[in-house]
């Protein structure tokens, strides 16, 4: 049996919007510790993987390992009938074909239950390396967002380059070109929180390549976090994170495009 | 010339 309950059933529905346009379905395995999801996008150019832990559910248990096969479109169309503010309970059979999803005002006034239906998927998992990256840049989610979105209608590619003072975005197309630079936000600034500032950890500095599609689609978990992490290295993956507090968090990994 | 990689390229299969 499994059964998770999330106070803020919202949480999970952002969860689902933030894959469901890189990754048609998925596989959720859940064991004891929590809740893994893994997917390539059909272009087999980017991988999501979600990591949600058990301490952030109001309720988790899991006797023995479970996996939930689930086309994210048809989730997603359950879960936009749940309040805003209510309770989501998830739960499954061991061997079963279906898994229950049941919406609870916080008054509990309103309760809904639906049963979606699993899918066998076979997917294969890829094995992410521990990776010392050159630079790992945090940032506002909201100015990735906009940054990704605004330069995307000059160029299709963008160059990231990092030195120890500013992170730049440049693009480049038919109309001309651009380049948007942020610089690291002063470590004495008392003013505004954390989550408003530019920080950058620099091992050396590093430029890559990206396609800026897939980029604009990673902002869809914009909504999750407050703050993005962007993590760089010479002809690797860049790593988008956006973590959600202790419930754990979702990684975008995107292959660069490498002059030949 | 510019080429898009695959994300297997970087990473392997369990």
């Amino acid at each position: 049996m499994f059964e998770c309950a999330l106070i803020q059933g919202e949480l999970f529905r952002k969860l689902i919007a933030s894959v469901q346009d890189l990754v048609q379905d998925g596989n959720f395995m859940c064991d004891a510790n929590g809740i893994s999801l893994q997917g390539m996008d059909s272009s087999h150019v980017a991988l999501v993987a979600l990591a949600l832990k058990k301490e952030g559910f109001v309720e988790y248990r899991c006797d023995r390992d479970v996996t939930l096969g689930i086309n994210f479109a048809n989730l997603a169309k359950m879960l936009k009938c749940m309040g805003a503010k209510d309770r989501l309970s998830i739960r499954a059979q061991d061997e079963g074909d279906s898994a229950s999803f049941v919406f609870e005002s916080e008054d509990s006034s309103r309760v809904s239950n639906f049963e979606l239906k699993l899918m066998q998927i076979d997917q294969e998992q890829l094995g992410v390396p521990e990776t010392q990256y050159k630079a790992v840049i945090r940032m506002p989610s909201s100015e990735f967002q906009r940054i990704c979105k605004d330069l995307s209608a000059i160029g299709d590619t963008v160059s990231i380059s990092v030195t120890k003072e500013a992170v730049k975005f440049s693009v480049g197309g038919d109309i001309g070109s651009g380049d948007m630079s942020l610089r690291q936000s002063e470590s004495g600034d008392v003013d505004g929180d954390d989550s408003e500032k530019v920080m950058i950890e620099l091992e050396e500095p590093v430029q890559q390549n990206f396609a800026l599609r897939y980029l604009n689609n990673f902002t869809k978990a914009t909504a999750l976090s407050k703050t993005v992490t962007l993590s760089l290295g010479t002809d690797m993956p860049l790593v988008t994170e956006y973590k959600m507090d202790n419930l754990g968090s979702i990684r975008y990994y995107l292959a660069p495009k490498i002059d030949e | 010339r510019i080429i898009q990689n695959e994300i297997e390229t970087f990473f392997q299969f369990k």
